[in-house]
């Protein structure tokens, strides 16, 4: 009992309410973002001992904690009768694991598309664009009612599949301050769907087992979305003068 | 059990070394970078007269004075850090989020009497 008080209040003052306990094994778990592993290195160096480690240089931002908040989010709607090449996602990231000392320096979403690529020829050959729509959630949606009605659009833009991936950032700070309240983190929707004025039956996705004649299928993008939540513990970062 | 550094026999105050690798402790499957903390403290006597590379104050002088002049009433300056350098650590939390937090004046680089 003595080692764990001990180990408890060790972890207190590393700002840890409790000893971590993260689920599987370090093989399994999910891997570390290279940004952070970057971040990490250049902390390490010595040039790095002078320099203020509660200032995030990378984002220009006041902080001494860098978190990469993963989705939680799930699939709303996937590729539907009435839009074979339309695909809904909900994107919700828990910012409760902020403790509540902690002041909110950043929240920045960054989305990755990525596009299987089926053959360079089939790709460059027919450049189908996908329209990407970023919504946020404004209050629970009731039984039946439209979803859309309890959606304000935060980014709409078209993307083109590329051999690269596509990443989209936005700066979403004032929201993810709100989702700190608690009951207020309605998340995220992001929908993906033909260019307007496309045909959606003639945007047929490629899904494996279905028999498309490679130039006119395009994959759909696999996505995946972080929130990185910089935030200061000012118990940890003294605004004195350095000296 | 952290492996301890031979500490030089001289009871002068300096820092001294101590490593604690984070397995010792068990925390090694959430804490991904570094491997271990350079958990080095200071120790030792502040004696009169106060030399050089004590890193004495002008305070920490005089009170090694009045000190030889009479212990029972006036202890020795006391061995602190006077230089410290910041860590890093890179672990998973609760929701399985890669953090990366700073800590100011973790690492002891330099002690003096004080």
């Amino acid at each position: 009992e003595d080692r764990n008080t001990r180990e408890r209040l060790f972890l207190g003052s590393l700002g840890l309410s409790e000893r971590p306990q993260p689920a599987g094994s370090r093989h399994t778990r999910r891997p570390v973002p290279s940004e952070l592993w970057r971040m990490f290195r250049r902390s390490e160096s010595i040039q790095a001992r002078d320099s203020d480690p509660c200032t995030v240089s990378e984002y220009g931002v006041r902080g001494n904690i860098i978190r990469y908040v993963q989705d939680q989010g799930r699939l709303v709607s996937g590729w539907s009768s009435s839009c074979q090449a339309c695909l809904v996602k909900q994107l919700f990231f828990n910012v409760s694991v902020l403790q509540p000392v902690e002041l909110l320096s950043l929240a920045q979403l960054e989305i990755r598309l990525h596009w299987k690529p089926l053959r360079p020829a089939g790709l460059l050959r027919g450049p189908r664009a996908v329209s990407m729509s970023l919504s946020k959630v404004i209050r629970a949606t009731l039984r039946g009612a439209d979803p859309r009605a309890s959606r304000r659009l935060l980014l709409s833009q078209s993307l083109r599949p590329q051999l690269e991936p596509a990443a989209v950032a936005m700066d979403l700070t004032p929201l993810a301050e709100s989702w700190r309240k608690p009951g207020h983190n309605y998340g995220l929707v992001v929908e993906l769907s033909p260019p307007p004025g496309a045909d959606p039956e003639e945007l047929t996705p490629f899904l494996p087992g279905n028999a498309f004649p490679l130039e006119e299928a395009w994959t759909l993008p696999l996505m995946e979305a972080s929130l990185v939540v910089v935030s200061l513990n000012p118990h940890q970062c003294r605004s004195r003068q350095r000296r | 059990s952290a492996v301890h550094l031979p500490v030089t026999p001289s009871n002068i105050c300096k820092a001294r070394r101590l490593y604690i690798d984070f397995k010792d402790v068990g925390w090694q499957d959430w804490i991904i970078a570094p491997p271990g903390y350079m958990a080095n403290y200071c120790h030792g006597e502040c004696p009169f007269p106060l030399s050089e590379s004590l890193n004495g104050t002008n305070h920490a002088i005089l009170q090694t004075l009045v000190h030889s002049l009479d212990p029972q009433g006036t202890p020795q300056p006391c061995c602190v850090p006077i230089r410290l350098s910041p860590i890093s650590m890179l672990y998973y939390d609760n929701n399985d989020n890669v953090v990366l937090r700073h800590y100011q004046d973790m690492v002891v680089d330099e002690c003096g009497c004080r």
